[in-house]
């Protein structure tokens, strides 16, 4: 069962389009195992990315050295999916 | 309902299957299963069909969960169905509509991928078929129609989230829906569930040109989402894929428009909260209950136009 510890969700917003093409490059990079949730498109348009923990601070680093835009939309992705299979547990005892 | 199912939790694959046959027993004479194919791995792909009766009616299509992750949609799905079914016969402008029209529900549209999201991974978005000479798995079954296929905004490589797959229609998940509503011969509006960031987009996606029913179909948009928003004042973007959200070939309502069902659109239910398609389970009777009303609002302009 793959889990998410330490997992965050950046929303990234790019203001031109070579910092949309900044992050469609960043999508290609296969090592950083990036799960994009919303992928980048157009300027001024969010792209929300899931960044394993491992690689939180490169991912970081690489959107700062270009000046590019980003807030963090959950701050710990594990917590959220806990959280969602607590609620699971909580409603199936509840029908039962 | 007469039974005690819970419309507002998250529910595996069973449950579902199980709450869809207790419906069909609960209201026989409107609602029926038909299973329309199976998935790659060999889980049933079923539709729930309302129909007052008469043969080859036009149709409405929804389906819902095709990116496995976005378990509101499928909640939402389920939670529809029950409207539909318990409203008939109290709803004027839903007894119309089926009066004359039937409607087709394909409540899980990816099963491999659902069942995979809650016993495996909860981030996962594609199927679960195999790729020769990789190592990765799934294809994104929304870049896998006859649409523009393998362009812009799909991916060639199987590792990616986008990957397009090795041909159109590859995906069984896919080709089952391309069949069903081929042979069907009348399906009038094509609807699509998905669950992000509250948009409601129409064609197309695989360029960023405008459709030639972009005039009616952005009003149709628009109204439903005035429709949806007046429940709980949850604001909607609407216009065409491409510029709403990005530039994505191979989804399932440009092969939809493209084939000619004029009325063609995809809905991304809410988040609200922040947290993309991990909506927390207090919302999902929400989320379905305003979503009814956009729907409801696309079933009525589809009803008045026929063509």
């Amino acid at each position: 069962l793959e889990t998410f510890a330490g997992d965050q969700v950046l929303r990234v917003e790019p203001c031109n389009e070579e910092q949309v093409q900044l992050l469609k490059r960043l999508r290609a990079q296969q090592p950083l195992q990036l799960n994009f949730w919303r992928f980048p498109s157009f300027p001024n348009e969010p792209a929300d990315v899931q960044v394993p923990f491992a690689n939180l601070q490169n991912v970081k680093v690489f959107l700062e050295s270009h000046q590019i835009k980003y807030s963090i939309m959950i701050e710990d992705v594990q917590a959220a999916v806990d959280e969602e299979r607590r609620e699971m547990d909580l409603n199936q005892r509840r029908e039962r | 309902g007469r039974n005690s199912f819970n419309y507002g939790a998250y529910h595996p694959l069973e449950t579902i299957y199980q709450a869809m046959d207790d419906l069909v027993a609960e209201y026989p004479q409107l609602v029926s299963k038909q299973q329309i194919g199976e998935s790659y791995e060999k889980r049933p792909l079923y539709v729930l069909k309302f129909s007052t009766g008469g043969k080859n009616r036009p149709a409405i299509w929804i389906d819902a969960g095709i990116h496995a992750r976005e378990w509101v949609t499928q909640a939402t799905a389920l939670w529809t169905a029950r409207k539909i079914a318990s409203d008939y016969g109290y709803d004027p402008s839903l007894d119309s509509l089926l009066n004359t029209m039937d409607v087709f529900l394909l409540v899980v549209a990816n099963p491999d991928g659902y069942v995979f999201s809650h016993t495996e991974n909860r981030m996962w978005r594609k199927t679960r078929s195999k790729t020769p000479g990789s190592l990765c798995v799934g294809v994104d079954p929304n870049r896998n129609w006859d649409a523009g296929f393998g362009g812009p905004g799909a991916s060639n490589d199987p590792c990616s989230d986008s990957y397009h797959g090795p041909s159109a229609n590859s995906e069984v998940e896919v080709r089952s829906v391309v069949d069903f509503i081929k042979s069907h011969g009348n399906v009038k509006a094509f609807i699509s569930i998905h669950s992000y960031s509250q948009l409601l987009m129409y064609p197309y996606g695989y360029t960023c040109t405008n459709i030639k029913d972009h005039a009616e179909l952005d009003n149709v948009a628009k109204m439903a989402a005035n429709a949806l928003t007046s429940l709980y004042g949850t604001q909607y973007k609407v216009g065409p894929i491409c510029s709403v959200i990005y530039q994505a070939s191979g989804g399932s309502i440009d092969w939809s428009y493209d084939y000619g069902i004029k009325y063609s659109f995809a809905f991304e239910l809410r988040d609200t909260g922040r947290h993309g398609f991990l909506l927390p389970a207090s919302q999902i009777i929400p989320t379905a209950q305003e979503t009814w009303l956009g729907l409801k609002s696309i079933f009525e302009h589809v009803r008045d136009h026929p063509y």
